[in-house]
């Protein structure tokens, strides 16, 4: 259960405070399918980070199946980030000089599982990486190693999966076939929120929320698929 | 004038070979202007670095303006990568502790250019973003991001420019804006090679290349517009 109320994020550049968020509000239930839209620039991302609890507000409550973000310490944050959230990153934020398996084994790294290798090659096969695994970032191409980023999410099965804008660097077909991925995880209960740009990426969700200048200008339920 | 005789292009790692281009063959003219598609891993970056001088071929020609790249020293290439070529990276490859400005200064330094600063903030104020040119890449969002490295490649007036995925990350207006920056260096005579999943940003092309697997399966004039 995702609670945001009344959050603001200010960011400070010396002289100057660029509003990135503005009074916002949202709530999100369990198992909902939720894609955020907006010009660049609009919060997107900066609401991402909060949601992943790895960057804080400025002003305003964020609870997380009730417990408020902003009362736990470093520690409960970590804690809460490996065992609850999948976070596919706008910019992958790959090791670099690591295999994509060992990329992909690092959340069951954390979780202290054991058949770490088999969960991950399973995870990279699931998104057609299965002659990959092996291949470091540099070595991949870029729709490539954001495949590899999805896989990292999906691998510890996470409650809540934050994917921002998982398809910029994949065509049609690999694309519809990563919304697929995210359809079935969501019918097992999985929370799902993406940030995307294209509108047919956007159709595969429940609910659409559009951003505008830091501000919700609509959030509306999308019920016919 | 871009003349790609039969390459192919492997790449070895440890015992397996991975054949990202075999035999191609393309022949695209001054003023041209064209857009690459194909699925992730198809090999169209792999050209892209190829046409950009960044990497040679393993075998085949590539001349460009009648002068064989594989003859070149370090020396040459550098030279006919700062004057002749603009390129947009997939991953952008700004320099992370610079501010947009100076990254966006960076080709006209290379070319010893003078009113730098202010050719730059013209760049940067074409692709929407005046306001932002004192932050560094990691105070920006991913599209604005990829706009500064946008920026960057036109910023030189380069006789052609070679944008890999350049609207990946920007929401579909911003999208439009660019390719419509695109289109007036086209009509002033730029060459214009796009590489992009997203069909209505290739309709802007006059020509589509499409690749699968290292192979072109496609190569059609687009006349109606
Ligand atoms: N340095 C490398 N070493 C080994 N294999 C590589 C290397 N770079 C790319 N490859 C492989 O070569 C193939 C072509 O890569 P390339 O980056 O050209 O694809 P692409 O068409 O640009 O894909 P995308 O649309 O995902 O960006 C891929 O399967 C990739 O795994
Ligand atoms: N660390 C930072 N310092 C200063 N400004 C920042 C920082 N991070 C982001 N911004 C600014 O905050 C605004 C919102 O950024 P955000 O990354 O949330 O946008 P976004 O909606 O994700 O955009 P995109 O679709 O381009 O990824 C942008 O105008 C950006 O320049
Ligand atoms: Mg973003
Ligand atoms: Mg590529």
């Amino acid at each position: 259960m995702i609670e945001i109320t009344d959050v603001s994020k200010i960011y400070k550049l010396g002289p100057h405070e660029i509003k990135a968020l503005r009074n916002i509000s949202i709530t999100i239930n369990p198992e909902e399918f939720v894609a955020i839209m907006g010009p660049s620039g609009s919060g997107k991302s900066t609401l991402m980070n909060i949601l992943g609890c790895l960057d804080k507000p400025t002003e305003g409550s964020y609870k997380l199946d009730s417990i408020e973000v902003k009362d736990m310490n470093d520690n409960q944050l970590a804690r809460i980030r490996n065992s609850k959230i999948g976070f596919v990153f706008q910019s992958f934020n790959l090791l670099p000089r690591t295999s994509a398996l060992k990329n992909v084994e690092l959340p069951l790294i954390y979780a202290g599982k054991y058949n770490r290798t088999a969960l991950a090659e399973k995870a990279l096969e699931m998104v057609g990486l299965g002659e990959r695994i092996n291949h470091k970032p540099n070595e991949l191409s870029g729709g490539q190693r954001q495949r590899v980023a999805i896989a990292r999410a999906l691998v510890n099965k996470p409650s809540l999966i934050l994917a921002d804008e998982p398809t910029g660097n994949i065509d049609s077909i690999a694309g519809e076939e990563i919304m697929e991925i995210f359809q079935n995880l969501n019918n097992q209960g999985i929370t799902i929120i993406l940030v995307t740009h294209e509108e047919n990426i956007a159709e595969h969700a429940k609910r659409i929320i559009r951003f505008k200048d830091g501000r919700i200008v609509e959030d509306k339920k999308v019920d016919i698929r």
